[in-house]
């Protein structure tokens, strides 16, 4: 018997890189 | 978190193929088959998040084994950002898709197509609306 598993679901901005420059105070 | 990808890269699950990603509007699509667009078009409907375009200035492969130092020019104001990556890291080049240091490393542990990541590549990257 094979159960059921819910298969996961990731938001688009996962994949994508934050690249902010850092904020020079 | 999410899980990474099966042995030899410690890369999060959602660059394997086959991974299920959600758009902005709801959309599923699968991770190989995102465009440009839906980048673009999930980053508008987005209250935080905006779209910069990232240059690729420099890559050093040659001092970490599997890791490269990335420079990007980020932005308008063309700000240098270095990130640390794993050689086998996609990053979304605009009208082209997938690209990484490494690509054939990338097919053969996360199944991604991919082509190579070269200087003057433009990439997507994030940054927030409102950052003062």
């Amino acid at each position: 018997n094979v159960e059921p598993r819910s298969v996961p679901v990731f938001p688009w901005h996962s994949l994508v890189p934050f690249l902010a420059p850092t904020q020079s105070d | 978190a999410p899980s990474s990808a099966p042995s030899g890269s410690s890369l999060p699950a959602y660059f394997i193929k086959g991974s299920i990603i959600q758009l902005a509007d709801g959309e599923l699509k699968h991770v190989e088959d995102l465009k440009t667009e839906d980048f673009i078009q999930s980053a508008e409907i987005s209250s935080e998040l905006k779209i910069d375009s990232s240059t690729v200035e420099r890559i050093d492969d040659s001092h970490t084994h599997n890791f490269a130092i990335v420079q990007f020019s980020v932005g308008e104001h063309r700000a240098q950002v270095s990130v640390e990556v794993q050689v086998e890291y996609p990053f979304f080049v605009f009208g082209q898709g997938w690209s990484s240091c490494c690509p054939d490393r990338t097919t053969q542990l996360l199944e991604l197509p991919c082509t190579k990541l070269s200087v003057g590549d433009v990439c997507i990257s994030l940054t927030l609306k409102n950052l003062r």
